[in-house]
């Protein structure tokens, strides 16, 4: 008589937990824009055994985005999870993975994700500010005034945008924009930069120093800008795909 | 009266001890737990 097969995995068994933690470093791994995600419920999980020691596992993962951008050197243990006041971004993903003698590896990955619907934040927080898209008009005059003010302060390299992470803007009380977004140190000082910023230029991957900026402008009352840079230092291994060449 | 016998047989049956060897039902196996909200 052929042995009895193994009951089905639950979604919070341990091995589930530990496909799971492998999924989601490996989508953070992979991953060049935005921000790393954590871990918020295994959807679903099926096992489809191959042999001794070798299955093929598929999650159903749901995600929720953190404060950490991907090219931040942080741990995601240590990021935090974006409250949902904040405006929260889910992600749901489909992984493929195969776990072979004890060992996974990821086969395939499809993620989606989403901001929390508008209603439900303003429900819950009438006042609260909410995400824009990253093309507004007031979004785009906010990274650009924080990112010169910055660099007009600074002794430092120069720094150009990588990327705007976030962008949120409340109307009441006071209008306020608030943004986020990635920096990559150039081969100028602030000074030179000021010369030529034409000849001003990333430097190599290898190289790179990147950062990230959070800045509040004020439009309503009275105008105001404040800024606050915080740059990662030398990373090995760690590179920026421009969006042109950036895979899904 | 109706209503105030059912109330006392509600409160009696919650104080059954459960037998020798009970074992609760197991939680459904998936979805998992929530982290931090839905």
């Amino acid at each position: 008589l052929p042995a009895a097969s193994p009951p089905p995995l639950g979604c919070d068994d341990p091995e589930s937990e530990a496909a799971a933690e492998a999924a989601v470093s490996y989508i953070n791994g992979h991953s060049h824009h935005g921000y790393k995600f954590a871990l918020n419920r295994i959807e679903n999980i099926r096992v489809i055994p191959q042999g001794l020691n070798n299955d093929i596992i598929f999650l159903e993962l749901d995600l929720l985005e953190t404060t950490c951008h991907i090219l931040s050197p942080t741990p995601l243990e240590n990021c935090t999870v974006r409250s949902f006041t904040e405006h929260a971004v889910e992600g749901d993903c489909d992984i493929k993975l195969q776990k072979l003698n004890g060992q996974f590896s990821v086969l395939a990955s499809k993620c989606h994700s989403h901001a929390d619907s508008s209603e439900d934040v303003t429900k819950f927080c009438p006042d609260c500010p909410l995400l824009v898209s990253l093309n507004n008009t007031e979004v785009l005059k906010a990274v650009t005034a924080a990112l010169n003010k910055h660099n007009s302060k600074t002794a430092d390299a120069y720094l150009k945008l990588l990327e705007i992470g976030r962008a949120k803007i409340q109307y009441h009380p006071a209008h306020i924009v608030f943004v986020e977004f990635a920096v990559a140190a150039t081969n100028c000082s602030a000074e030179e930069a000021k010369a030529n910023v034409e000849a001003c230029q990333l430097l190599p991957d290898n190289q790179s120093n990147f950062g990230f900026c959070t800045a509040t402008m004020v439009i309503l009352p009275s105008d105001n800008l404040e800024v606050n840079c915080q740059l990662y230092g030398h990373q090995p291994g760690v590179t920026y795909s421009p969006p042109a060449q950036a895979t899904s | 009266p109706v209503a105030k016998r059912a109330v006392a047989e509600v409160a009696q049956h919650d104080k059954v001890p459960r037998p020798v060897g009970f074992v609760p039902p197991p939680p459904p196996p998936c979805p998992g737990k929530i982290r931090y909200f839905k």
